[in-house]
């Protein structure tokens, strides 16, 4: 089943943090 | 390998191959992955989750990958 406009926002939202968690741990090392 | 212990390479992989927007559920990790535990399988989202190579997807059940393919 196709994802909803608003399930596709959120799962944007979750990436783009998961992105600055991933540039975050990068930069501590 | 890139920092990861084998379990948590398995789990990230399995997760990044999957192609759908929805991402891969939590039980169709235990599924391919049926000799580890679940337990070791929560454990290694939860660490993946932490360093930004997955996320959750359509709710808490549901992981894609950050890392390119």
């Amino acid at each position: 089943s196709a994802l909803t406009e608003e399930q596709k926002k959120k799962i944007e939202e979750n990436r783009q943090k998961a992105l600055a968690r991933r540039a975050e741990k990068l930069a501590q090392r | 390998t890139n920092g990861l212990t084998l379990h948590q390479s398995q789990v990230l992989n399995l997760i990044k191959a999957y192609p759908k927007p929805e991402g891969l559920s939590f039980q169709e990790l235990r599924s391919q992955l049926p000799s580890l535990n679940a337990s070791v399988i929560k454990q290694a989202v939860d660490f993946l989750s932490n360093e930004g190579h997955i996320y959750s997807t359509v709710d808490d059940e549901h992981f894609k990958s950050t890392d390119a393919e």
